[in-house]
């Protein structure tokens, strides 16, 4: 059942948003969620359609990170699920969380680990996505000198330390996990000032 | 003499980030 914003006071204090952030992504939320079938969900298709802008019926990606979204593992998101999620991306969330996120993201299999197979498969996805043609040896290459910098203790997998010290390294690694604009979110959505549930 | 091509410049990661990218920009469009 979609139960909107029952305490924008409590995801305020949880989230990197403010209170009137809260409310105003909902109203972002409340767009997105209407987009297929309004029922103050989202689920995967509107998700895709909002947040990825393809149309293709399967995306490895959409799916990945659909499934961190939902983390209470219904099949479509509620309001919650899509503020705690959206704060990771803010501007103002702490890195940890960023690398914590994109390593689950990669960890495809969710084995605690990224293995080469994984960074292949994503590879060659991305290529295929946006139309890239470049020869497997060169993606091997890519994928060689990757695990030379990031594979620290040589066992061909990429646990969460040395992803983390990879990241640190590489703070562009992170550019994908921060969306700027979320600090425009209550002057893009001013309408949320006529739903507020709080007082100044 | 074998040519090894140009060093490689990108990290996998910096290519996959491309496609995991969440884009939510046309919301924020004035």
């Amino acid at each position: 059942q979609p139960r909107g914003l029952e305490d924008p006071e409590l995801l305020a204090r949880e989230t990197v948003f403010s209170v009137s952030e809260i409310e105003a992504l909902y109203e972002l939320f409340k767009r997105i969620s209407s987009a297929v079938i309004d029922d103050g969900l989202i689920n995967k298709e509107e998700f895709q359609l909002a947040l990825f802008k393809i149309n293709k019926k399967e995306s490895l990606f959409v799916d990945r990170v659909f499934d961190l979204f939902d983390t209470k593992h219904s099949g479509i998101l509620g309001f919650e699920e899509f503020a705690r999620a959206l704060s990771v991306f803010h501007p103002n969330a702490l890195v940890d969380d960023k690398i914590e996120f994109s390593f689950q993201l990669y960890d495809l299999k969710q084995q605690g680990f990224i293995e080469r197979q994984e960074v292949k498969q994503m590879v060659v996805t991305t290529l295929a996505e946006s139309g890239m043609n470049l020869s497997d040896d060169v993606i091997e290459n890519i994928i060689n000198k990757t695990f030379e910098q990031a594979d620290t203790k040589h066992d061909g997998k990429i646990d969460k330390e040395e992803w983390k010290n990879l990241v640190l390294r590489h703070p562009s690694l992170l550019k994908n996990m921060t969306l700027q604009y979320l600090k425009d979110i209550t002057t893009t959505f001013p309408s949320f000032v006529f739903h507020s549930q709080v007082d100044d | 003499q074998r040519n090894s091509g140009p060093p490689i410049l990108i990290n996998a990661f910096q290519l996959i980030g491309m496609s995991s990218c969440l884009d939510l920009s046309g919301f924020f469009e004035k």
